[in-house]
């Protein structure tokens, strides 16, 4: 499978609903400083179920865009992916944060965080071994760990 | 649970050497990972070796910034041959190479994307990104508060005949 | 003790503004410098804050790579007008910057330079360096452990005119 | 003043005796990965002062050519700094690696290390501060210094 589009409505420097893509086999995503590319990664991190700390705010509310000049536009934002499978379908993970809860729809449906999670390992996404994920400035640090650090990552993809 | 880490473990520490060699364009190049205990390798450590080309065996932490940098790649991708995420997501993972470690890198996740790997990258690199089959270009908006505009470019219509260096892009 | 602090702290609050402003090339930018604790400022925190160039206030943590690798120039360099060290070594500092800030960013160091301050940067990038006045070139000698042979170049001769963007080095 | 040359025995990967410089007013350092810039950086470093710590080192004798794959060609490393002060005139800053004791000279003349930092500080160089040395990777950790770390650094310099 690949990640076909993204939706975004109100995330972090994207104003409103914002559709990207369509995303080729490789995409590179180009722009100035401070123009919004990391947080694009974000929100590729958000949808699969990353934990706030590594989306680089302290709380889920910050994410809604203007929330860092204390204008945030909405009460709520939402990233949906548009996920192509093995068979060419499209499939549709999204995750939306309403005040500081999380709340996480596959194909339109309301499901719990463990169902999402677990249709994210289907495809072979395991958020937690962040194998396939470098966020930036951080390329270096994947050599260095320590040997310790280093099998607890074998763990998780185990 | 020994069967299962082993399980996960052989297939990398097999790839690993292929990769590295691949991502420095040298035979002479090697990697090795190896378990500090054999019979219960989950219980300690995993070593992480890299022989950059034209150098000795020598402590991981001696490498220099560039040189951690292809190292840390090698390890990622030779986990992704156990573990097959869809895609990966990078984010100016060329910051400490030198154009020649660009052009290898770069190559060689232009020959990744082609097996089956989607690759996303953010590069503020030409020599990066003009191989991309594809680029979302995002802009400032003039506004009170930070606003990110997307505009998305196929290059696939630029590469007549492979190779991405022709395409002098935006 | 309050005197010391203030004597130290005063320059560089006043400096800072100014040359985060230079450094961005933008006199919409701002920068300011506060203590927590007025009546003993050594006793708690000091606020760093920046604005850059068409965006709000908002806290640093917000900033993205490049945005706080201009931000950190300003604040060392600010620093330096208060303590002035004969010298700077700068390793990679514009490994997170883009074209646009590179040229700023390379600009000042250059002007900072010609008013007695010597500066030594370490970069990888063209647009860097080819404006400085001479180059130290490192290569890797055919060796068996790591050996780095040196070669020294003056640029000075081939900037008739200022401006070094007419130097095609190496 | 200025730096004018350094003069390098044996130390990381410069072999031998290398003299390097002189140094301009703007200098870039350029080269290769893995070539030895940055070991250029720790060869300053080291003579004004610095741990081992942050010579990217655990004991001093690592400094030593050779030293990482166990065959060091000397058991003593130095380099000199042939600074040039404000009168034009021209001082040797030595500082030597034999076993894991420091030895510091200046103009040729073993001194204690609290003469040499004294020294040291008389050319307005406070290696404690250190807000005059960038090292690789570091910049945007300055600016994201939490504000007790920031006045710390101000009461270094005043
Ligand atoms: N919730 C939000 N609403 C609006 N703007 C936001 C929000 N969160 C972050 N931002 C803004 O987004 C900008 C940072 O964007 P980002 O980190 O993606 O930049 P970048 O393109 O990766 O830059 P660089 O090339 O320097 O890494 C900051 O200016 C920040 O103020
Ligand atoms: N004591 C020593 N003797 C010999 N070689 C050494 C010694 N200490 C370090 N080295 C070698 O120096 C090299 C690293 O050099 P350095 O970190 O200066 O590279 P660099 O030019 O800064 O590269 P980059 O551009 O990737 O940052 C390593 O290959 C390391 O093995
Ligand atoms: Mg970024
Ligand atoms: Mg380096």
């Amino acid at each position: 499978g690949m990640l076909h589009t993204l939706e975004l409505d109100n995330f972090k420097s994207y104003k409103g609903h914002q559709v990207i893509g369509p995303f080729y086999q490789f995409t590179a995503i180009i722009g100035p400083n401070g123009s919004g590319k990391s947080n694009l990664m974000d929100a590729i991190c958000f949808v699969l179920g990353e934990r706030s700390n590594n989306l680089r705010v302290r709380k889920l509310m910050d994410l809604i865009h203007g929330a860092p000049i204390n204008k945030p536009v909405a009460t709520k934002c939402s990233v949906t992916m548009n996920y192509r499978d093995d068979k060419g379908e499209i499939r549709k993970y999204c995750r939306a944060v309403h005040g500081s809860t999380s709340e996480f729809r596959i194909d339109g449906k309301v499901v719990t965080p463990q169902v999402y999670n677990a249709e994210m390992e289907e495809i072979k996404i395991f958020i937690k071994a962040k194998n396939f994920l470098v966020y930036q400035g951080q390329i270096e640090q994947i050599a260095m760990k320590n040997p310790k650090e280093r099998t607890a990552l074998f763990e998780e993809i185990s | 649970r020994y069967r299962r880490f082993q399980e996960c473990f052989d297939p990398v520490s097999q790839k690993i050497d292929e990769i590295y060699k691949a991502l420095s364009r040298n035979q002479s190049a090697q990697a090795f990972l190896g378990a500090d205990n054999m019979e219960e390798p989950y219980l300690e450590g995993i070593q992480y070796n890299c022989v950059a080309p034209g150098k000795r065996f020598r402590p991981m932490d001696n490498l220099s910034g560039g040189e951690k940098t292809v190292a840390a790649l090698a390890l990622l991708f030779a986990m992704h041959a156990r573990n097959p995420s869809p895609f990966f997501v990078l984010d100016e993972i060329d910051a400490a190479l030198d154009n020649t470690n660009i052009g290898k890198v770069a190559q060689f996740i232009c020959d990744t994307a082609k097996n089956d790997v989607q690759l996303i990258v953010i590069s503020l690199k030409e020599e990066f990104y003009n191989k991309a089959d594809a680029l979302v270009g995002i802009f400032p908006e003039p506004a009170n508060c930070t606003v990110s505009g997307v505009v998305t470019m196929d290059l696939t219509k630029f590469k007549i005949g492979g190779g991405g260096n022709d395409t002098t892009l935006l």
